[in-house]
């Protein structure tokens, strides 16, 4: 028996938006640490890994693990169903092929059900070891989007590199070249308006915008960003969940042949 | 010209 009652169902919606475009199929993990996803995009270049711990629901019943394969499109039909001041509550029963999705309106004056198929996924887990980064940049999660959205325009693909002057990000296509440079930037009005550089080695990576543009469909999750990089290792593009969790993207970068 | 690298070559299937 699963029962989850999420009351900023908002932030459900919100991760489902995020991340159906990037993945058909994921089998979601329940235990008692909370509801989980890893899953890879087809051509295994992009992988997702959602957490949201199960101390940021409002009730959390999970007898025993279980993982429910689903379509992220159809569950994203069901959830957009749901208003975004509903609290939603995700149930299932052990054994069973359904899961259901609960939508209560703020005023507790419409409940709907929605049931949704589950399917079987095969799907590898990767393990993704705990790594120190060369660099580190957060910043507003709206300019990142900004810029991966202005550099595609341009280019198919991003070089980004970290060094003491800031984070360049920089394309190159048939009409021309782009390079946006953001300085480190502490003094701002609001800490998530700020840009902060952690660099321990300089960085230049480079990869494919058309995946970027794919993760800043999590800029409405969080108003900060955090891109981790390392030289020759995957990047990590990271929205918290406020409070609950995170849905962090990684991509493998691209090399010159 | 450029490759693009998968995920696989950076981390082990659990």
């Amino acid at each position: 028996m699963l029962e989850l009652r999420l009351v900023q169902g908002s932030l459900l919606k919100k991760v489902l938006e995020s991340i159906k475009e990037l993945v058909n199929d994921a089998n979601f993990d329940c235990s008692s640490t909370g509801f989980s996803l890893q899953a890879m995009d087809s051509s295994h270049v992009a992988l997702v890994a959602l957490l949201l711990r199960s101390e940021g629901f409002e009730h959390y019943r999970c007898d025993r693990n279980l993982s429910m394969g689903m379509n992220l499109n159809n569950m994203a039909k069901m959830l957009k169903c749901a208003g975004n001041d509903d609290i939603i509550t995700i149930k299932a029963d052990d054994g069973s092929d359904t899961v259901t999705f609960m939508f209560e309106s703020p005023t507790q004056d419409k409940i709907s059900d929605f049931e949704m198929k589950l399917m079987d996924i095969d799907s590898e887990h990767l393990g993704i070891p705990e790594a120190e980064y060369d660099a580190i940049v957060r910043m507003p999660s709206a300019e990142f989007a900004r810029i991966c959205k202005d550099l595609s325009s341009i280019g198919d693909t991003v070089v980004i590199s970290v060094t003491k002057e800031g984070v360049k990000f920089s394309t190159k296509g048939d009409i021309g070249a782009a390079n946006i440079v953001c300085r480190q930037n502490t003094t701002v009005d609001k800490p998530d308006d700020a840009t902060v550089i952690e660099m321990k080695e300089p960085v230049s990576l480079q990869f494919a915008l058309r995946y970027t543009n794919f993760f800043t469909k999590a800029t409405p999750l969080s108003s900060t960003v955090t891109i981790s990089l390392s030289n020759e290792l995957p990047v990590v593009v990271e929205y918290k969940i406020a409070e609950m969790g995170y849905v962090r993207f990684y991509l493998a970068p691209k090399i010159e042949e | 010209k450029q490759k693009q690298q998968v995920l696989s070559r950076f981390f082990a299937p659990k």
